[in-house]
């Protein structure tokens, strides 16, 4: 039932004439902008975001497996690798080869016929974006492993927004300048990466992600809404972020000093920069740091109103 | 929950709050009025 | 000559093994347990304290040792502070750039 045409699960059934025909014809190589979606699995995405926070502060990595279905990367399932601290290794996956090729080898043995389409690895408390050596390691994947994707997940910023900070990524070939510059969401970057994120920021671009589950999963996740709802009002944002909390606000005073120093030894600021002379003029670094401090903000506020509301709910008298 | 401990540490997480909203203001306020200023600065140069 | 050192290094690692599950714990039953005067329990757990290697305070009255870090909820008040010395600072710039 689930491998009928109208069927709703369908996208779970695996294809191998289809993923036979896709690897001859190899589209992407002609163009490298040729995947621009992803489908992420619930089952997937429950799992990554898991692992990324069972990681604590210490960044953690994993494979996703799945298909492609034309301009879409659908993300099936994923696994961890036994592996820590990612972004401060140059090639940190290599002591996980021997575990990557046996978890294929035995997958396939058990009727999993999905391959690997990417990897995936945590930034906690950073941001969604690839670095220097998540840059070089993507282009050694898309160069020999294609298609092949790269998924960052911030479990940091996950629990203070309340939603799922993620975002998928495939790299240009070398040398390779896009047309037009791609549009992407403003996130804060801490003082001490933001070199790391300018420098290599136009050397990839950010695929749309959109989700899906089984009937089964939509079933189990009905089941477990009371679980949910206990867990949400039980816990408490504001107290489960401090420390992330204060450190974002130590950044934004760096920050802040830094814009100041930048203002002392100039007298017009940004305006007469020649960043006028583009078409779109450049944000000012206080414009950014306004934004950063409101995000900040905003987040502490939602907080409390949660806690605000719960003190009405539940511990004024009724009237 | 009705206890005075619970009051206090609830009403300290609200200051906090309110203390960090009050900052943001002031820091949304600077960045209005660094752009006065600057625009200020064009239209009025000495020289 | 190096029996005292010898001797307040393997009581300091024992005494670290032993307060290590508990948020509060009294001196004389560190004291029980490691064969030690409770005058001499206190002095390690000075040092200790002093050295950084455990967080917390001792209740001479009571006899207690409360671990935990005060200082937990003083690291946003701290940042928070900056902040606010920056905006000041940051806002005398901008004020002085008025020609």
């Amino acid at each position: 039932a689930s491998s009928a045409a109208n069927s709703p699960d369908r996208i779970y059934c695996y294809d191998e004439a289809a993923n036979a025909r896709t690897q001859q014809e190899k589209a992407w190589t002609t163009d490298p902008h040729y995947f621009k979606k992803v489908k992420i699995s619930a089952l997937a995405l429950l799992k990554m975001v898991v692992h990324s926070r069972s990681g604590g502060t210490i960044e953690v990595m994993g494979l996703m497996q799945g298909k492609t279905d034309g301009d879409t990367i659908i993300v099936m399932d994923a696994f961890a690798l036994p592996v820590e601290g990612t972004e401060t290794r140059v090639n940190a996956q290599a002591d996980a080869y021997e575990y990557m090729v046996e978890y294929s080898t035995i997958n396939k043995q058990v009727g999993r016929l999905e391959n690997v389409v990417g990897w995936y690895h945590s930034h906690p408390g950073y941001g969604c974006w690839l670095s220097g050596i998540d840059v070089s390691t993507q282009m050694l994947n898309q160069q020999f492993q294609e298609p092949f994707l790269a998924v960052v997940i911030d479990p940091t910023r996950t629990v203070s927004a309340g939603k799922v900070e993620i975002g998928a990524f495939r790299t240009y070939p070398q040398g390779y300048k896009p047309s037009d510059e791609p549009v992407s969401e403003y996130q804060t970057i801490p003082l001490n990466k933001i070199e790391d994120f300018g420098v290599h920021c136009k050397q990839y671009y950010a695929l749309d992600i959109t989700y899906f589950k089984s009937a089964l999963d939509s079933h189990l996740l009905d089941l477990l809404w009371n679980k949910y709802w206990v867990n949400t009002l039980s816990s408490s944002p504001i107290l489960a972020s401090r420390d992330y909390v204060a450190g974002q606000i130590f950044d934004l005073a760096d920050k802040l000093e830094q814009a100041e120093n930048q203002m002392a030894s100039s007298r017009y600021g940004s305006y007469m920069s020649s960043s006028q002379r583009k078409k779109e003029p450049e944000e000012s670094q206080l414009t950014k740091i306004t934004r950063d401090s409101s995000k900040i903000t905003a987040e502490q506020v939602h907080g409390l109103m949660s806690q605000v509301i719960k003190d009405i709910l539940f511990n004024s008298k009724p009237v | 929950i009705e206890s005075e401990k619970f009051q206090d540490e609830f009403l300290m997480e609200f200051n906090d709050t309110l203390l960090m909203t009050y900052l943001a203001m002031f820091t949304n306020c600077t960045g209005t009025m660094n752009d006065v200023v600057e625009k200020f600065n064009i239209a009025y140069d000495r020289h | 000559n190096y029996i005292e050192d010898l001797l307040r290094n393997i009581r300091t690692q024992v005494l670290l093994k032993l307060i290590k599950p508990y948020t509060r714990i009294r001196i004389p039953f560190i004291s029980k347990e490691l064969n030690v005067p409770e005058k001499d329990v206190e002095q390690l757990l000075v040092s200790l304290i002093l050295d950084n290697k455990i967080q917390g305070h001792i209740d001479q009255v009571n006899k207690l040792l409360e671990r935990g870090d005060r200082s937990k909820g003083m690291r946003k008040y701290t940042a928070i502070d900056k902040w606010n010395t920056q905006l000041k600072s940051l806002h005398q710039t901008i004020s002085n750039r008025v020609c």
